[in-house]
């Protein structure tokens, strides 16, 4: 596997905290889980209305989005195995086959 | 080109330091390679220099993809673009036109470090890779190091995070290269491309706050017009605009400091997509993707070569 496997499980979500509140409670999210952010580049451009883009891994996912519906943020998932876009969308491990 | 070399997938550093290579050796009318400094681990930065050669006076424009080491479809667009040039510069007016007129500089990645240990270890790494004293974290944002406005809104003090503007500007040795050799050739880059990704954007200064350029119906216009071909292609929308407002005010950015350098057109594009794959973008997606991308530049170089 590519990266020996290490994104198997890991998620990409998409937020958009409706209020300033939300987002508040996003912003400490991110900050507490140390998340990778996708998009916007930095932490400090989450504001109301915000397209959020989080890279979540699978060890921290459940806690993660157990906060997001206790706060009631909505989120959808962009990305639901990154280990197997990854793999998919590359050509990388039939490269290394054939090698 | 590269017997066998594919423009359709993804490569890893060595691969494409061996294209540059080998079109330096096949393609020595059209194509020039030369290093313009090391990097923090002490990889070559190298640029092609694209163009017909000429005694005459010659404006340029540059282009640098993989600012953001997990960007991956900047750098294979600059490949792609390599590619194109070469091969249809016998049989398409514009692409020959834009050769003879212009030298074209194209540095395929810029953040050599950062694009190596995307490709080794962290997929999703952005920074670069120089080391900081106090603390355990890596990295400077490449893209908030430039001395415009730096380290103001929209970048951080501290190394851990991924927006860190570094300890002073040009703290980055490949930033600080870049900036040496383009200040050295102001007078002559018309234009400065740089390629990102993702959002589906071609963003214009000012980046750092909002206001509006002084040329900025020119520029504006070139936008305008580079979008519309992009769309032409597959029917992608491109959002367009001043980078502050179109996607959020950042500090100490490439494109800030050209155009404060005096390069009238300087624009940033975040090409595919808008967050369905996101840094993951397949390489089936890289040839509809630069397709498009190469009409806005042919596009915007053309727009150049005209007076606006």
């Amino acid at each position: 596997y590519l990266y020996n496997n290490r994104y198997a499980g890991d998620k990409v979500i998409r937020l958009v905290p409706e209020t300033e509140g939300k987002a508040h409670v996003l912003k400490n999210v991110c900050h507490q889980f140390k998340v990778d952010l996708w998009q916007p580049s930095s932490i400090s451009y989450i504001s109301e209305g915000t397209v959020t883009d989080v890279h979540i891994p699978q060890n921290g996912s459940q806690i993660l989005l157990a906060f997001l519906q206790q706060a009631n943020i909505q989120y959808t998932v962009l990305i639901a195995d990154l280990q197997k876009t990854l793999e998919k969308g590359s050509s990388l491990k039939a490269q290394r086959k054939r090698r | 080109s590269l017997p066998g070399y594919s423009y359709e997938v993804y490569h890893s550093l060595e691969e494409i330091q061996n294209w540059m290579h080998h079109l330096n050796k096949t393609h020595s009318g059209l194509i020039h390679m030369f290093s313009i400094g090391k990097s923090y681990e002490g990889r070559s930065l190298f640029i092609l220099k694209l163009g017909r050669r000429s005694r005459a006076y010659k404006r340029a424009v540059w282009i640098d993809c993989g600012i953001h080491a997990r960007e991956w479809i900047g750098p294979a667009f600059c490949q792609w673009f390599v590619k194109e040039v070469l091969q249809t510069y016998r049989s398409d007016p514009a692409i020959r036109k834009m050769l003879n007129h212009l030298y074209f500089y194209i540095m395929p990645v810029f953040n050599v470090d950062g694009y190596h240990f995307s490709w080794t270890n962290d997929r999703f790494w952005r920074k670069t890779r120089s080391r900081n004293s106090r603390f355990r974290c890596r990295g400077v944002d490449a893209n908030r190091n430039w001395k415009v406005k730096w380290c103001d809104e929209g970048a951080s003090f501290h190394p851990c995070d991924d927006t860190y503007c570094g300890p002073f500007p040009e703290s980055e040795p490949e930033v600080k290269a870049v900036a040496h050799f383009l200040r050295k050739r102001k007078k002559h880059i018309r234009a400065y491309l740089s390629f990102h990704a993702y959002a589906q954007m071609l963003l214009y200064p000012y980046s750092y706050k909002y206001a509006t350029i002084p040329n900025f119906s020119c520029v504006e216009s070139a936008a305008y017009n580079a979008v519309n071909a992009i769309h032409s292609a597959y029917g992608v929308r491109y959002r367009y605009g001043p980078a502050s407002s179109t996607l959020y005010v950042s500090s100490g950015s490439s494109m800030d400091w050209a155009y404060k350098n005096g390069i009238p057109y300087a624009f940033a594009f975040e090409l595919r997509d808008t967050g369905h794959f996101g840094f993951l973008l397949p390489e089936s997606l890289i040839k509809p993707t630069c397709t498009e991308t190469m009409l806005a530049v042919k596009n915007i170089t053309m727009h150049l070569l005209k007076k606006c």
